[in-house]
């Protein structure tokens, strides 16, 4: 996955993320591509959640999947996750949870409650650096003000770094692959050094959903693993989802 | 370093989203938070139940390749619908609610569910 917050000179944000999945499940040797994010494509859906008629918040999502990896609660924040390996996995957590340890968050699950009940940057901000996960992962959590955007790098119990934007002192987008920024990312899945020059070709005050868009869709950002594209603008309460290929030549992941 | 060969140069003028890279877009859905957790997703579920099954289908394949007794499967499927009532609520009785509307086994329907946290190894 890649996950992208950004502000404009004006102080708007924007939230974007390609969904990726499917690595080492099955290849579609006639169609060059991967089976499961094949078949994942026709289970996504954009969907309205409400109370009282009234949207509470909205997301892209996987039909049959209770939790979130990518939706808006209109006017207030965007959220989106992305997977992160390590070898204190989930499996972990699960096993924990099997055997009654069970005081930790299914990682889909928080993203929802967070979605569902936070009323304000700050306290989703709070909820998912704070809460005991069974899994680690990375949270990418944008509000509706200058400033308001962080990459929440969590493991099972604490949050190991917290990187935030700070537009004034140059930090005006955080991109998020699937490693934690402070380290090198694998050589033959480096996603982060394109998406971080076409960010920087693209400058802030250039800023839009259609150039986050024109930056997911560049090789190797967009691969072969890539479901969707999920385009955010929170002070609209703006969310579109595209599925998306990869035509050949294109990176397997 | 070698040039990554699958790299281009940044991609300009994409939006609004048509050509080779797009696919197309998705369905919109109201999932309604008033009714009860076993209700909500019924439309979607029931609508969605022919890839809810494909996805399903595949991950057993998937788990037969590497285990080919089939012991793990028969196992986990014994196993994940027990798992799926410990689930907090109201999630596991939206779970309950997708596997009947979906007509797919309760606990296939929670594997698909709790995938994350299994395959961030």
């Amino acid at each position: 996955c890649t996950s992208i917050i950004a502000e404009d000179k004006a102080g708007k944000l924007y939230h974007a993320r390609n969904l990726d999945f499917g690595l080492f499940l099955g290849w579609d040797i006639k169609n060059s591509s991967w089976i499961v994010t094949q078949i994942l494509k026709p289970l996504m859906v954009s969907l309205d959640f409400q109370r009282n008629n009234k949207t509470v918040f909205r997301s892209a999502n996987l039909a049959g999947y209770v939790g979130m990896v990518s939706g808006i609660r209109p006017g207030i924040f965007t959220l989106t996750m992305n997977e992160r390996f390590s070898i204190d996995g989930g499996y972990i957590g699960v096993f924990e949870w099997i055997f009654g340890k069970r005081d930790g968050w299914w990682m889909g699950f928080l993203t929802r409650s967070v979605l569902e009940n936070s009323t304000s940057y700050e306290e989703a901000k709070d909820r998912l650096t704070n809460a005991r996960l069974l899994a680690p992962a990375y949270f990418i959590l944008a509000g509706n003000q200058s400033g308001q955007g962080s990459v929440i790098t969590r493991s099972r119990t604490a949050a190991l770094d917290v990187w935030n934007l700070n537009a004034s002192f140059g930090t005006w987008y955080v991109l998020e692959t699937n490693y934690d920024r402070w380290k090198v990312p694998l050589a033959v899945d480096d996603r982060r050094t394109p998406a971080m020059k076409c960010m920087n070709r693209t400058m802030q005050q250039n800023v839009s959903l259609p150039a986050l868009y024109n930056v997911l869709s560049t090789k190797p950002i967009l691969n072969k693993l890539t479901v969707s594209t999920t385009l955010m603008e929170v002070s609209e309460g703006r969310i579109e989802t595209y599925l998306r290929d990869c035509p050949d030549p294109c990176s397997p992941w | 370093l070698a040039k990554d060969p699958y790299g281009e140069d940044c991609r300009y003028q994409q939006y609004p989203p048509t050509g080779a890279t797009f696919r197309g877009s998705v369905p919109d859905y109201i999932i309604n938070l008033d009714l009860p957790p076993r209700e909500r997703w019924v439309q979607l579920a029931h609508e969605k139940k022919d890839e809810l099954k494909t996805i399903v289908e595949h991950i057993k394949k998937v788990m037969i390749v590497f285990f080919p007794s089939g012991k793990l499967l028969h196992l986990l499927e014994s196993k994940m619908a027990w798992l799926g009532s410990t689930l907090p609520y109201p999630f596991n009785e939206e779970i309950e609610g997708i596997a009947h509307a979906a007509e797919v086994g309760l606990g296939d329907i929670v594997v698909f569910n709790v995938f994350y946290e299994i395959f961030t190894v």
